[in-house]
């Protein structure tokens, strides 16, 4: 699975995401991906969020849009709500993968629960941060 | 007040050990790759959602990556392909599930956003969509990586399935395999 969040510089917000899925799936199997709100969300008045991971779990979690509404209604930090979701919440049910996002002023955050993620980030006028293992 | 982009390629079982320094230095050179994509475009004053696309359509095509060429196989041997993209200014979304024969699924689920009065097609549907709004295509051939081929083989045998034909087009098997395209997978999921 691939992804991306962006903030642009009018303040607007995007959330891709794209995916083959598993090896050797069946029936038609879909995961988090093209559910929105599970593995793909972007709302201006909160945030935007692209997730791998085991689909089921980020499906079951809503996990895209959970992370979201912990910033909107509970006031947590974009890095806060993406640590409840995945460190806490993903990882009691047994989920595994992990989370890029982006707040409405351009901060970001990533969160992951397994032994490695492909990531990068970047702030205009800053370096770029990429990392595979935790 | 300036623009900002995190990427992400996967999550999984990565082994800091066993992960060659050449395995590396390529992930590490094809995120850059869809970093510098992404900067250009908002560099240029671009707007998020097209810097969204294109990013993707960069790790779309880079046959690393689990999404577009690269992509796994189904139990049957076919690259089923999902994505989607929401603009968070207007809160629409386009989600496209099934995908074979599209090359950057990322550019179908943004028509169905942009051009369709839905959020989510799948299928042979969501592709004949595709073909009607100048979405390119691909063939079988084109999303096809020995190394993904040679994953599900291993993975059929432990389940006790049966392997598949080879895609139309991508020719016989290596005799012998690369070892590169023998590795067990880097990552578990997504």
């Amino acid at each position: 699975t691939v992804g991306v969040v962006v903030r642009d510089r009018a303040g607007h917000l995007a959330a891709a995401t794209s995916t083959g899925g598993t090896t050797a799936k069946l029936w038609g199997r879909v995961g988090d991906v093209p559910i929105i709100g599970a593995g793909t969300y972007a709302n201006d008045e909160s945030c935007a969020v692209s997730a791998t991971g085991t689909g089921e779990y980020f499906i079951r979690l809503g996990v895209a849009r959970e992370i979201c509404n912990l910033v909107t209604y509970k006031g947590l930090s974009l890095q806060q709500a993406a640590d409840e979701v995945i460190q806490k919440r993903l990882t009691a049910l047994g989920g595994d993968g992990g989370i890029i996002a982006v707040a409405p002023d351009g901060t970001l955050a990533w969160s992951f629960n397994t032994s490695g993620m492909y990531r990068a980030r970047q702030s205009e006028g800053q370096a770029p941060v990429i990392g595979i293992f935790r | 007040s300036g623009w900002a982009l995190a990427i992400h390629g996967g999550a999984g079982v990565m082994d800091r050990e066993t992960m060659s320094a050449d395995t590396q230095a390529a992930y590490r050179a094809a995120l850059q790759a869809a970093l510098d994509k992404g900067a250009s475009v908002l560099n240029q004053g671009g707007s998020a959602l097209d810097a969204a696309e294109n990013v993707v359509r960069t790790l779309e095509d880079d046959p690393l990556f689990n999404a577009g060429r690269g992509a796994v196989f189904t139990a049957a041997g076919r690259n089923e392909l999902d994505a989607a993209i929401m603009d968070g200014a207007t809160v629409k979304a386009g989600a496209v599930a099934g995908i074979t024969g599209t090359r950057n699924p990322i550019s179908l689920a943004r028509a169905v956003m942009e051009k369709s009065p839905h959020v989510m097609l799948i299928g042979a549907g969501a592709e004949t969509f595709g073909q009607q709004n100048g979405v390119e295509q691909a063939a079988p051939a084109w999303f096809f990586t020995e190394r993904r081929w040679q994953s599900l083989k291993r993975t059929l045998a432990e389940r006790g399935l049966p392997v598949p034909a080879r895609p139309p087009g991508v020719g016989p098997e290596p005799v012998p395999v690369a070892k590169t395209d023998q590795m067990p997978e880097d990552r578990k999921f997504g």
